[in-house]
C-alpha cells in the first residue's frame, strides 16, 4: 500500500520580499 | 551592531516543483509564475501592494556567505538593505526569477534564474497605506 503524501502549499506572497519603505519625512 | 540574518537556509518554496497558491486561488508551480501572477494577487488581497524595488549596489555582506542588496522602493525611493545568502531568488520584473548566483540556485533548487544585476527591478511586497 502506498500512502498518500500531503502536498505543501505555499502562498504567493511568501515569495517576495517584505520591504517596508521607511516613513517619509 | 545589527542582527546576523536568521538563516543560511531558505524555506522549500524556492524549490522547483514547490506549489504556489496564489491569491485568487490559483495554484501554479513556482518556476511557471509570471509578473502578472504578482500583480493580480496583490490586487485580489486587500491590505498589500506591490512595490517596484530597483537594485543600485550589490555588496560583500559583513556575514560571511551572505552579500548586501541595496535597494530603492516605492514611490518613496526610500532605501532598504537586505543581507541575503546569494542563491536566493528573487522575481525581476519582465524576467522572472534572478539571484545573485545562478549556479547556487540551481544546485539547491532546481531552479532556472538569471543573475541579478544592478538596475533589475525586483518585485516586493509592502503594506497598503491607509489615507
Amino acid at each position: 500500500n502506498v500512502e498518500p503524501r500531503s502536498v505543501a502549499v505555499f502562498p504567493w506572497h511568501s515569495l517576495v520580499p517584505f520591504l517596508a519603505p521607511s516613513q517619509p519625512d | 551592531p545589527p542582527l546576523p540574518p536568521h538563516s543560511t537556509t531558505l524555506p522549500s518554496h524556492f524549490m522547483k516543483g514547490a506549489i504556489i497558491q496564489l491569491a485568487t486561488g490559483e495554484l501554479k508551480r513556482v518556476e511557471d509564475l509570471q509578473t502578472q501572477d504578482f500583480v493580480r494577487s496583490a490586487e485580489v488581497s486587500g491590505g498589500l501592494k506591490i512595490d517596484s524595488s530597483t537594485v543600485v549596489d550589490i555588496q560583500e555582506s559583513q556575514w560571511p556567505g551572505f552579500v548586501t542588496l541595496h535597494f530603492v522602493v516605492g514611490e518613496q525611493q526610500s532605501k532598504v538593505c537586505l543581507d541575503v545568502p546569494p542563491e536566493h531568488p528573487f522575481f525581476v520584473y519582465g524576467q522572472g526569477w534572478s539571484s545573485c548566483s545562478p549556479s547556487q540556485t540551481a544546485q539547491l533548487f532546481a531552479l532556472p534564474c538569471h543573475r541579478l544585476q544592478v538596475g533589475d527591478v525586483c518585485i516586493s511586497i509592502s503594506l497598503q497605506s491607509i489615507s
